[in-house]
């Protein structure tokens, strides 16, 4: 992390919300702003209050291009998303989006409520980090809302200018909270084999199990490997004993608990035509030394012995695996059979008979 | 061939002008936006790329290669990555 001392003097910081976009409702940007508000209240002593008129600490507003007396200028859709300035007067706290980005409350577009977190944190006196984990790193990166956004790194930030939160920790968690696997609405990124283990993994974290004895680890992504990204999309355990990970149109394989050298590197490499964009799941067939890569309700074949993409794919997935036909969140292979998990359900499928054999929820194998 | 007319001194031309875009606005000692005046910032192009490689965890080169220009690429957030 770094920062820009002195930061604020006081605790009780002011924000005013100046002007609005066209791309979310009122609501959703007063709550989206509120919430990042809220996750640097949750990690240090300050707290904010919202004011309507007159001048705030931190302003906050919505312009394009060169815009009002900012000695920044916005550059259209992409590239720059918004910017802030560290605390002080004037322009000092103030954040600034850039109005030609498509502003959402979700995964599409720039998520306002990422972003704006992200430039509270400059506006509170954070610099850039480069921990790719970071909330603080310069590049945007969609991560699941469920999960806390700040990174140990950030966290270190912040509280090296402002210190801890003064109520007793177990009021507000220091540390960033992680998705309850027993939750009913449980729902996981990818999900891999590993020898015996059966490895789940949702934004930055992933959960170890040992189906035979059910018992379960949990630890954060960047413990085992930490040049991974958060968010992995798909995962797959090949014929080598190594794991490959994928997010976008990236790879990387991971043999021995190591990431191998040279990685990330495009899946094009593997076969797939620039048109593909990411992938949703992955499984290898051990039985067969074929490798299934599932995209939206399509599926193509790879054969690891070959090293090679077969011809005559992309098929409808529906086609060869009968009864799967919703888009497919996570797949993994045990004793034999395949698991496809979408959303908070899964089916237990058998690749020989080619049928579901049971739906269960996704989280069935926590033995909650 | 069909194949589309090539103008690889273009892309050069592009890229160049991103490497530089990109280091001007990130890599450039930024003035104090409440006080006029400007600091010279007299470092090289290839100083200020190592710089940038450095701080993403890239092959540091000087040289604006693939996965550099990918990097410069991405839609992120328009404070400099060092010294305000």
């Amino acid at each position: 992390y770094g920062f820009t001392l002195p930061g604020w003097k006081k605790t009780k910081l002011t924000y005013r919300i100046v002007n609005y976009t066209p791309d979310m409702s009122k609501e959703d940007v007063d709550k989206a702003i509120q919430q990042a508000f809220k996750v640097w209240s949750t990690v240090t002593p300050l707290i904010f209050i919202r004011i309507h008129e007159g001048v705030a600490d931190i302003m906050i507003a919505f312009g394009t291009k060169a815009h009002g007396h900012c000695p920044r200028y916005f550059d259209g859709p992409l590239g720059i998303l918004a910017h802030a300035f560290p605390p002080g007067n004037g322009f000092g706290g103030d954040v600034h989006f850039d109005e030609d980005e498509d502003w959402t409350t979700g995964s599409a577009g720039f998520n306002l409520f990422l972003v704006a977190a992200h430039e509270i944190g400059h506006a509170l006196g954070l610099s850039h980090s480069n921990d790719q984990r970071a909330l603080m790193f310069p590049n945007y990166a969609y991560v699941s809302l469920s999960e806390f956004p700040l990174s140990p790194d950030d966290i270190s930030g912040i509280q090296s200018i402002y210190g801890s939160p003064p109520n007793a920790p177990d009021k507000r968690p220091a540390t960033p909270t992680s998705p309850k696997t027993c939750g009913s609405q449980m729902t996981f990124n990818a999900i891999t084999t590993l020898r015996r283990e059966v490895i789940f993994l949702k934004g930055r974290h992933l959960w170890r199990l040992y189906p035979d004895n059910s018992e379960v680890e949990q630890e954060l992504i960047s413990t085992f490997w930490p040049t991974l990204p958060p968010g992995i999309e798909a995962a797959y355990e090949n014929m080598k004993d190594q794991i490959l990970f994928f997010k976008g149109n990236k790879f990387w394989v991971i043999s021995g608990y190591q990431v191998l050298l040279g990685y990330p590197k495009n899946i094009y490499t593997l076969g797939f035509p620039k048109g593909v964009k990411n992938i949703d799941a992955a499984v290898c067939n051990k039985n067969t030394g074929k490798t299934a890569f599932f995209i939206g309700d399509k599926y193509w074949r790879y054969d690891e012995n070959s090293q090679s993409m077969e011809k005559g794919y992309p098929r409808q997935t529906v086609n060869d695996f009968p009864g799967i036909s919703q888009k497919i969140d996570a797949v993994f292979q045990q004793k034999g059979l395949f698991y496809f998990f979408h959303g908070s359900k899964q089916w237990e499928f058998d690749p020989i008979t080619k049928k579901v054999i049971r739906e269960i929820k996704s989280n069935s194998w926590f033995n909650c | 061939s069909d194949a589309l007319p090539v103008h690889p001194e273009k892309d050069n031309k592009e890229d160049a002008k991103l490497v530089q875009d990109y280091l001007s606005k990130f890599y450039a000692v930024e003035p104090d936006p409440n006080q006029l005046g400007w600091k010279i910032n007299d470092e090289s192009t290839a100083e200020k790329l190592q710089k940038m490689q450095q701080f993403f965890g890239l092959k540091v080169t000087g040289k604006p290669d693939t996965e550099t220009l990918e990097m410069m690429k991405k839609p992120r957030c328009g404070v400099p990555d060092v010294g305000l």
